[in-house]
């Protein structure tokens, strides 16, 4: 995360790979399921041997033995409709949840935020210089209508997409980051709103953060869940 | 040239756990290599985890995971190397090294305890080099008949235990590109050398790129459609040699026919067996069975399955499309493109409205080109909707529906059994954009995502 600050996101897991390197985000939809990008992987049949979520800590690289962390590996992968970019992880087990591990709730179908709404992004991805990485940095940002966000890319952001306001300093999600949450707030429960997704720039100044709208998706999701 | 790790078999990603923690014997920082060597020198070593993640550590283990005491787990960070004398259940030679757990004889007679000098008296007394554990089949004498016992019978001093030999155990169809057995030796007994490694020979045949050959340890695999299965050899002036592997007696089973086609062909054409026998631009094809004009591999009793006949446009080697040699010394090889692609195999050229609800079209591949599953039969996938819960749907056949009113088009149940369910091979129509987003009046949230934000000051 460009930007960003040290902070707390018990839903954001980290995807390892079988060397156990960190490769990019996720968010923990329920006990069994991760949400993620395609972009991560390179196909929808990947082998997933040796491959894992890891969550319980924001530590990087947590130390071994360390009582909090669970790594659990991944199932399944099953990619969603062509044009959402989305995947979903299947868990060997289920992840137990406790204060540092807890599920986001997914939005109502097809619901847009409304403008203004306060969220955040969060990862363990490349901070360019800008921050720790070897914990999980939290960006907040608040939600940009696609209307205004469109008048920065030319009508390129599409309705499964959603975006978030641009920072004169520079705040976005960075390499590494990809898959993780656009949570966003509703009284007291946070929602996942959007999808980290690969930009052509990490946190450019003056430049709006696009993501991948969950809402369109939520029938899919439930679907692959329920099957 | 030889690498210790020749003697193990790996499971990558897996750890086995020690049940007794002072039975292990933990080296941190040293390579795989060393871990293997030291453990291949050791009296007590038959197993070994070899954890990468968060620093190198060896641990030697004095027991392998097809025990019952043993228990192996998946750890991403960890792979677990087994000695292959100790989970290997076929035999190398007269297998004076077989270290398994048979106990009985070829005749059904239990084993007597090597221990015992009753009810048959012996010269034989267990140690801890010569293998002779409990009253499992050993060759301590390098007997020609294999591993064997003496008998618990007092009829019957001693007989073999049959223990297969490992070119037998499995038997290859075809030119084995589906071998998976535990040969690693080839046709002149040289030793293989680990597909994960690039010494003494170099080659592409890395495991990660081709995870559908299975090219595990340094087991003899045929990658590349050659006559039989085959390996690099230990050997530094030996690159490559063919294994040793018996042909299975029975034909291998014909495809059913539905798979085969005549008049077209589909995918790569492997399964092509018409009786096309030009090139596309109308040259005859050279019969298979000769060797002139071309000289070539492809004998038709070595490659059996892959319809060899006559000079027909056949694919055996995984080519894009049907080829054959031509008749012509001049050109070795051409494709047969003029044979079509079967109908069912272009991409449809259909296109749903709206969410395709109403779609009743014959498109019937996922959008990964997988073949979907009939809506009324429950294999692979039992279907939860079908013609009986959804009658108005129009389930028909395999035909992509979308009964249940998908926002993301039509779909189906794969033939695939990892896939459950996927999208189909086709597009909205032109002109139609996805379906219009309606912000809801009220947000309801039946699970809420909480989580514990501590206020700042008991923070710090």
């Amino acid at each position: 995360i460009v930007g960003g600050t040290p902070g707390n996101s018990p839903w954001t897991v980290s995807l390892r790979d079988r060397k156990g390197k960190h490769f990019c985000g996720g968010s923990l939809v329920n006990s069994k399921w991760v949400i993620s990008t395609k972009q991560c992987f390179s196909s929808c049949y990947v082998d997933l041997t040796g491959y894992a979520a890891v969550m319980g800590t924001v530590y990087r690289e947590p130390k071994e033995g360390e009582p909090s962390t669970q790594s659990i590996a991944l199932n399944k992968i099953v990619c969603g409709p062509s044009e959402s970019h989305l995947v979903l992880l299947q868990l060997e087990t289920p992840a137990e949840f406790n204060d540092r591990v807890a599920q986001i709730c997914l939005p109502p179908e097809r619901y847009i935020v409304p403008e203004g709404t306060s969220c955040e992004i969060a990862g363990w991805g490349e901070t360019k210089g800008t921050g720790d990485e070897t914990v999980l940095n939290v960006a907040q940002m608040q939600v940009q209508s696609n209307s205004e966000c469109n008048k920065y890319f030319k009508g390129r952001v599409k309705q499964n997409e959603m975006c978030t306001t641009s920072f004169f300093g520079g705040v976005g999600a960075c390499e590494k980051d990809y898959g993780g949450p656009l949570a966003c707030q509703n009284s007291d429960c946070w929602v996942l709103e959007g999808v980290i997704i690969p930009m052509r720039r990490c946190g450019h100044p003056g430049q709006p953060n696009i993501f991948i709208r969950v809402s369109m998706y939520v029938d899919w999701i439930k679907k692959v869940m329920e099957m | 040239h030889r690498s210790a790790l020749n003697d193990f078999q790996r499971s990558e990603g897996r750890e086995l756990v020690p049940w007794k923690a002072d039975r292990v014997n933990i080296l941190p920082g040293i390579s795989l290599e060393e871990c293997a060597k030291r453990c291949s020198e050791s009296l007590d070593c038959r197993a070994f985890n070899y954890v990468f993640r968060p620093s190198l550590i060896c641990k030697h283990l004095p027991w392998v995971g097809n025990t019952e005491i043993a228990e192996v787990k998946r750890n991403v960070n960890c792979d677990l190397y087994e000695m292959k004398v100790y989970i290997r259940k076929c035999i190398i030679g007269n297998g004076e090294d077989y270290r398994g757990h048979v106990s009985k004889t070829k005749t059904g007679r239990t084993c007597q305890q090597w221990w015992s000098k009753f009810p048959h008296d012996h010269k034989y007394t267990p140690s801890s080099t010569n293998g002779l554990e409990l009253n499992y089949c050993r060759n301590p004498d390098g007997d020609n008949i294999g591993p064997w016992c003496y008998t618990t019978d007092p009829e019957r001093r001693y007989e073999s235990c049959n223990i297969p030999q490992c070119k037998d155990e499995v038997c290859i169809t075809c030119n084995g590109e589906d071998y998976r057995g535990q040969v690693d030796r080839t046709v002149s007994g040289k030793e293989c050398q680990r597909w994960d490694q690039q010494n003494p020979h170099q080659h592409i045949y890395q495991p990660e790129k081709y995870p559908d050959k299975s090219l595990d340890d340094n087991y003899c695999r045929n990658p590349d459609a050659s006559p039989m299965p085959w390996c690099y050899t230990t050997d530094p002036d030996v690159e490559r040699e063919s294994c040793d592997i018996r042909k299975c007696s029975e034909a291998p089973k014909r495809r059913s026919r539905s798979g085969y086609t005549t008049n077209c062909f589909r995918g790569r054409g492997e399964d092509y067996r018409g009786k096309v026998n030009e090139t596309t631009s109308g040259i005859p094809c050279q019969r298979w069975d000769a060797q002139a004009p071309h000289e070539h591999p492809f004998y038709p009793h070595i490659y059996e399955c892959k319809g060899l006949e006559e000079n027909y446009c056949r694919n055996p080697d995984g080519s894009e499309a049907p080829w054959c040699f031509t008749s012509r010394a001049q050109m070795r090889t051409a494709l047969c493109l003029q044979i079509k692609r079967c109908a069912d195999d272009i991409e449809a050229e259909d296109c749903y409205n709206g969410n395709g609800k109403n779609y009743r079209g014959a498109v019937r591949k996922t959008r990964k080109g997988i073949l979907c599953q009939n809506w009324s039969v429950n294999t692979p996938h039992k279907t939860k909707i079908n013609p009986r819960t959804h009658p108005e749907a129009n389930l028909t056949e395999n035909y992509c529906r979308n009964p249940d009113g998908d926002l993301h088009g039509p779909w189906c149940y794969t033939t695939d059994p990892k896939t459950e369910f996927d999208y189909c091979a086709i597009k909205q129509c032109a002109g139609e954009g996805p379906p219009i987003i309606m912000p809801p009046e009220g947000v309801v949230f039946d699970e809420c995502g909480k989580r514990d934000d501590r206020k700042l000051k008991k923070l710090r």
